[in-house]
């Protein structure tokens, strides 16, 4: 999933 | 970047200075679960491992690096600068009974079986919990000082705006990260119950909230 790229919220 | 998660990581913010500031002005931490701050500094700790790993944008190094400073600042002095003033004996939500669901959550519940990604996880799940031992205590004590009140007030307002930020993302970037949306959900209806309990007491000017 896109999400595990890295996440960009706090 | 949008107004609502700009909105909630300053009230998230401000919820933390407030709740330093109470500390230090007073010299006293009475009233506030010592649990509750280890278990943010934990998540927030679990979290930014990725301040070494990747780089999102100024603002969310910075963001990163005050928030884990204010929260161990915070349990510094709730642990050793004004320990004498700490309540422990009302402050015994145990701990144990969040740490192992979540754990055992995470593992289960991942984007992906890395190390950072089951801490990422890990912080997910405990930060819709960690504040179970703060309300507890106010259940236990059955009052609250207006202050800590306006604390978890702007940490509810920060969830809630958090939320208003996962819709936008949703509405204009087709972004939905399930397992923060899910749990921050659960994290915003713990705060309810003391909404309402803000708005009907501390609001009307009774200073202290004491629970009925």
């Amino acid at each position: 999933a896109d999400e595990a790229a890295g996440h960009d919220e706090l | 970047m949008n107004i609502f998660r700009l909105a909630g990581d300053v009230s998230h913010l401000v919820a933390i200075i407030i709740l330093l500031l109470k500390i230090w002005r007073s010299k006293s931490c009475a009233g506030i679960s010592g649990k509750s701050q280890v278990l943010f500094a934990l998540v927030f700790s679990t979290r930014y491992l990725d301040l070494f790993t990747v780089f999102v944008s100024v603002y969310n190094v910075v963001m990163k690096v005050v928030f884990l400073a204010l929260s161990y600042a915070t349990v510094y002095l709730i642990y050793m600068r004004f320990r004498n003033s700490y309540d422990s004996e009302n402050d015994t939500f145990r701990v144990e009974f969040l740490l192992v669901p979540v754990i055992g959550l995470s593992f289960l519940e991942n984007y992906a079986f890395t190390p950072l990604e089951i801490l990422w996880t890990f912080s997910i799940f405990l930060e819709a919990v960690a504040i179970m031992p703060q309300l507890f205590m106010i259940t236990k004590t059955g009052e609250a000082e207006s202050i800590t009140t306006h604390y978890l007030f702007f940490l509810g307002l920060y969830r809630a705006l958090y939320i208003a930020n996962w819709v936008w993302r949703y509405h204009m970037e087709g972004f939905f990260d399930q397992i923060a949306v899910v749990s921050g959900v659960v994290q915003t209806i713990f705060y309810c119950d003391f909404f309402y309990l803000y708005v009907t007491r501390v609001l009307r000017g009774k200073g202290k909230m004491s629970l009925p």
